[in-house]
């Protein structure tokens, strides 16, 4: 069978972000990545 | 150990549907992302401000929630995002998932999530790329036969705030023209193609000789190599602003020719009216972005909701193969 999900168009964070004057303030902090890696670490909060 | 998935920006995350999780069933929006491959939703346990703006999941009043007690902790490109494994059902749209992993978070990533309109992620790629040892849902939904065919396909609107659609198991063909082009998939684990080239008034602008590109639900914009992208910047007269974006004369949007994308031999222009976004006070900005480190040492790059908007695209796990069709 086939089933079909609505989606919804919302506001991108980025959309956002300028509205509300962070987004230079992001993109600094955070530039475009996409990477995946795996790293086998234990992180101290958990 | 715990594992870390570097998961990219959420910036431009556009399009959510419902889900629900848990018995009686608790509704989160997420992102159908065929840029990763896990479930996440946040929980009432967590601890970020973002937490207090979104839907959390409460396992105690769920009657069929499982712990695994394994911590993860998803790293992404705007902040970390820290939680346990659970199992849970998992419904939407009829389809009901028994027992599906999934991640609860106990903080979210970053102070940006805040201005997220959605609660989680429900990831749509490959095996490979989720946590170890969990099996993603579309590949239970296969499993246990819940649908017919072994792919899904998205639609996105043009326009409008609806009508935008994922569909399981089978493709609805009215929401394409002509045929189904079909590209097989260079790597299981992002949706990845190999792309002839980029070309704009028939002279080559990027992806000379040949390149890889994921098609990701869960970006916006058009993302590629750095030097490149800039050089289409230059091209399309765009100017970095203040805030790291290009800007452009909201004109040039009836002037600039289409650049074209070749993949499989076959043609998919994007107009400039794609390429080109309005913000508002009639201010435009390029729809082309860079992407840095990681992937993006070599020629790669991500066709986000910008080309999806305009070509129907079937990602078809039982053939590794991915459809693309002109949009109605």
């Amino acid at each position: 069978c086939l089933v079909t999900i609505p989606l919804t168009r919302i506001k991108s964070m980025r959309e956002n972000l300028r509205e509300k004057d962070k987004l230079k303030d992001y993109l600094e902090k955070h530039p475009y990545n996409l990477a995946y890696k795996f790293v086998e670490s234990v992180d101290p909060d958990t | 150990g715990v594992y870390y998935e570097s998961m990219r920006n959420y910036l431009d995350l556009a399009y959510v549907g419902t889900i629900r999780i848990g018995t009686p069933p608790q509704e989160f929006k997420v992102i159908f992302d065929t840029g990763s491959s896990d479930l996440w939703v946040p929980s009432i346990y967590c601890s970020s401000p973002a937490c207090a703006n979104h839907n959390v999941f409460n396992p105690l009043l769920s009657t069929t929630f499982r712990v695994s007690g394994r911590p993860i902790h998803l790293q992404y490109g705007s902040g970390t995002m820290s939680g346990f494994l659970a199992y849970d059902t998992v419904q939407f749209e009829g389809l009901v998932d028994e027992s599906q992993a999934f991640g609860l978070s106990l903080r979210e990533p970053g102070k940006f999530m805040e201005y997220a309109v959605f609660d989680g992620i429900l990831g749509l790629a490959y095996p490979s790329l989720s946590l170890q040892g969990t099996i993603p849902i579309f590949d239970n939904l296969w499993k246990k036969g819940l649908i017919s065919q072994e792919l899904f396909a998205f639609y996105l609107s043009k326009k409008e705030e609806e009508g935008s659609v994922v569909m399981f198991g089978g493709v609805d063909h009215s929401y394409y023209r002509g045929d189904l082009n079909w590209v097989p998939v260079s790597k299981p684990f992002y949706w990845q193609l190999s792309m002839d080239s980029i070309s704009m008034n028939g002279a080559v602008i990027a992806c000379s000789g040949g390149c890889e590109a994921i098609i990701d639900t869960g970006t916006s914009l058009l993302i590629g190599p750095s030097s490149v992208v800039l050089n289409i910047q230059k091209i399309i007269n765009a100017k970095q602003s203040y805030s790291g974006e290009y800007m452009i004369d909201c004109n040039t949007i009836n002037t600039l020719p289409d650049i074209v994308f070749t993949i499989n031999g076959i043609n998919y222009p994007v107009p400039a009216s794609a390429y080109i976004r309005e913000g508002q006070e009639g201010t435009c900005y390029s729809n082309f972005d860079e992407g840095r480190g990681g992937l993006f040492v070599s020629d790669s790059w991500i066709l986000g909701d910008v080309f999806l908007r305009l070509y129907f695209t079937v990602f078809d796990r039982g053939n590794d193969t991915i459809g693309l069709a002109p949009a109605v």
